[in-house]
């Protein structure tokens, strides 16, 4: 007879770390630290304080030529957090402050976790956290996690006074680690994060002692990222039945214009009449029928306003020119944002660049830069949307780009909702409308590559006659 | 000040149902489908029972040209399930009967979960399992899931007496779907699923009424799957801690033989004496240091045998034959099985294909087929390590294949652990070992191409003359 039983989710993801991005001892050590320096850059923007980032990797074993085991540090000046979440937050997978319609890095509730895991299942190793938000406080927990019960175990917890009023949150634990060949990423992570976050200061120390920083190019920040109501057009009957179940309306009509964002009087009635509701009937009365009825004409209502991007943090041309001027030198570049747009009701802007000549080296294939809400994608490129548009969808001969013309192509997306297709948040799924706007912004910019290319071409056959 | 929570795994799931293969109503009737049949599949071979599977896909709505509800039904003559696990089978996330070292195609505890769960989110429908594992009783639920809470709800419950002894599984609900656009990849699914599976009956009624009959070729099925203890090279500190905690053994020499697969008398005094540990040791009195100690210690001990693979079940050459035939007919094939191998401790069996001419028609690029414990992988192709090594490590040429040789590549792999890259089980990741396997077994058949192709030159030249 089959035995039945069921898992934890934090036993399930300890089975199946690799679909996390924690595959083996390289990756993992790239996981571990992108995962923290991204929980550090969330809490800094979140409440709009500059971002003072230390992140240090010492060798925690002595072989040689390379150590197994090392210990991560990273220390941030972010917003802390109150004693009472810090084990959950650290020790229980599917906790956290990021599921919200909010653009931040974080989504899953499950990064640091993975991190501290795979350090806990590789040396045994307990975690250190340091955390204060500022208060008269700061508090100190030394921690494991129970991952068959996905629970926190707080093997150590001190109260320490906090003279200074630092906020701020230090994470400490060891792991296995490759970190000799996880190098060279970790490394262009540090540097493209700071591309893309000019406002942030970067100290990076690693296993020989040689500091790498990053400092600040700016001191203008985006305004922090604020919450917003679902748009209409990412309703099921799942979300529709929260909403009524939470919901303090009276009315249909002030139960539309309540919990949608951009539903004002005219479209809140207007979209009544369409889907056969009364506006004054009382939502928790509603039907099972009615709620069918009503989920099924949001689908069909062409009627509501496209989704707010007020909420969504483009780089904007500038920062992108910075970039990519900082990290090419090119000869030619050419930047544009596309207007918002939306799948499934979440709204998100594409950014895209390409640059011509200076530091491009010659190699197979263009050099593609990914970036999703200020994350620089290193991994799965292959399997990118990114990838897609720009190798198979893109004809670049006819913009004058040949096999071994020296391009690159950058591409950013931000959203309240980025479309990964895995929790290790390294590739992004083909969505069609997120292609859509890849493709059309990768034409805009190839359209003046172009330009620049014949002008030059034409230049140099002057220059031989 | 930020909100924490936790969210449980089939809210998680809900919310990130793209990661699962339920993106869009196309590819969700697809992962529905193949979630459905998989499920049928295993429950008949974990029981040597041929397996007679009945699907029917049928509209629900009426709008023209094309229904958005559909009603979907699949039956099976399987093990069936005992009346008290039904619910949670089919209405609690990370709930199953496969989370053992045993080849199936289940592996995550979720997949008719998801299914189910779209179903309800996109029609608000219930529902309906059938279930006896032949006994005088069938056992009839009607469900839903309260997905934030992770658990089923019984809508209905009845008895009903078995005289005829059926054993087997019914599952029936609504979804909404876009069947026309899934359609070719549906029927796909059936034919290659025939294909590797062909002492299955398989019989898909459509939309239309249309049926599809693929009628079992043998009787011959491959002997049922066994659980197997875990290899010492797939051990972790979270492994051998809950080995620890749950061990009868009273000396470590009897808890290295009982807990690992392929661990005698010779072996288990060998490694406790290269780790250090006294083999009279008993295991529930080791201190952390001397886990750490033999956790260490396994990683480095090179005298274990390899992992045992008995208990995968591989295609074989003949069938392999038989189904590259059937499909394509083609002028000259070339199959080859590559001995046992392992990844972290799990063992896998690549087995490789070529066809060449027959039915092949010249595209761009090579006919990729891909499967992975029986099971067609249709999407995803290239994020799939087969297309890496098929399409980037591969040098045809090298063997006479040129970009306009009408070629086809075959690739089935089985393991205890496919790793799989997503939880929506389309693409396998590039795990070193695994590459490995799939590139020499490449290889071999395509020096066997290669003499084909020579001699067909040599004698279209000879014929000229
Ligand atoms: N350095 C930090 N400063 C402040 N809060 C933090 C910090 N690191 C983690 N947290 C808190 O702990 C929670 C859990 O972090 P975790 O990385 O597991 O999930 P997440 O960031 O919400 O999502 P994701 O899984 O996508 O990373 C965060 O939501 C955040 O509230
Ligand atoms: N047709 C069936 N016959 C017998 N048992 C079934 C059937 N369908 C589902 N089950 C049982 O329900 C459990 C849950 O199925 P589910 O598809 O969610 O998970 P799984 O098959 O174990 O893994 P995966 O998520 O990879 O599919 C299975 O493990 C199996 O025990
Ligand atoms: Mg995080
Ligand atoms: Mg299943």
């Amino acid at each position: 007879a089959e035995e039945f039983k069921e898992m934890s989710p934090s036993d399930f993801f300890y089975r199946n770390r690799d679909i996390a991005g924690f595959t083996n001892p390289s990756r993992a050590i790239y996981s571990t630290i992108r995962e923290l320096i991204e929980n550090s850059l969330d809490a800094c923007e979140i409440n709009g304080i500059l971002p003072d980032i230390y992140i240090r990797v010492s060798a925690e074993t002595e072989e040689t030529p390379d150590p197994t085991i090392y210990r991560v540090r990273v220390e941030d000046n972010g917003s802390g957090m109150p004693s009472e979440v810090i084990p959950s937050a650290f020790g229980q997978v599917l906790f956290g402050s990021k599921y919200k319609l909010r653009q931040t890095r974080g989504t899953f509730g499950l990064g640091v976790k993975m991190a501290v895991l795979y350090g806990q299942i590789t040396t045994h190793g307990q975690s250190r956290i340091l955390s204060s938000t500022g208060t008269s406080k700061m508090y100190e927990y030394t921690l494991m996690m129970d991952i068959q019960k996905n629970r926190p175990i707080v093997v150590k917890h001190k109260v320490h006074s906090n003279k200074a009023k630092w906020h701020g949150t230090v994470v400490e634990f060891t792991t296995e680690a490759d970190y000799t060949r996880a190098m060279a990423k970790i490394l262009d992570y540090l540097k493209q994060t700071a591309i893309v976050v000019p406002y942030a200061n970067l100290t990076f120390v690693d296993p020989r002692g040689r500091f790498y920083k990053f400092d600040r190019a700016t001191t203008l920040m985006p305004k922090p990222p604020t919450e917003t109501l679902p748009h209409p057009h990412g309703t099921d009957m799942e979300t529709f039945k929260r909403m009524i179940d939470s919901t303090s309306s009276r009315t249909m009509k002030d139960f539309m214009k309540r919990h949608f964002q951009r539903v004002g009087e005219a479209i809140a009635r207007r979209f009544l009449e369409f889907s056969g509701i009364s506006p004054k009937k009382n939502p928790r009365k509603l039907a099972q029928e009615e709620i069918v009825k009503l989920v099924n004409a949001i689908k069909n209502y062409d009627g509501f306003l496209s989704p707010d991007a007020g909420c969504l943090s483009p780089l904007g041309d500038e920062l992108l020119r910075t970039g990519i001027k900082k990290e090419l030198a090119p000869e030619f570049m050419s930047v544009y944002q596309r207007k918002p747009a939306a799948y499934s009701g979440f709204p998100f802007i594409v950014e895209v660049g390409v640059a011509y000549g200076g530091d491009i080296l010659k190699t197979d294939g263009i050099l593609l830069y990914r970036f999703a809400n200020r994350i620089p994608l290193l991994f799965d490129e292959a399997s990118d949307i990114s990838y897609k548009v720009t190798n198979e969808m893109m004809n670049w001969r006819h913009y004058k780009v040949l096999p071994d013309t020296p391009i690159a192509v950058f591409v950013h997306i931000c959203s309240l909702k980025i479309p990964y297709k895995t929790v290790g948040k390294e590739f992004i799924a083909d969505r069609p409308e997120v292609e859509h706007e890849v493709l059309n912004a990768m034409r805009e910019v190839a359209r003046h590559l172009a330009l620049f290319l014949s002008k030059k071409h034409h230049m140099e056959r002057e220059k031989k006659r």
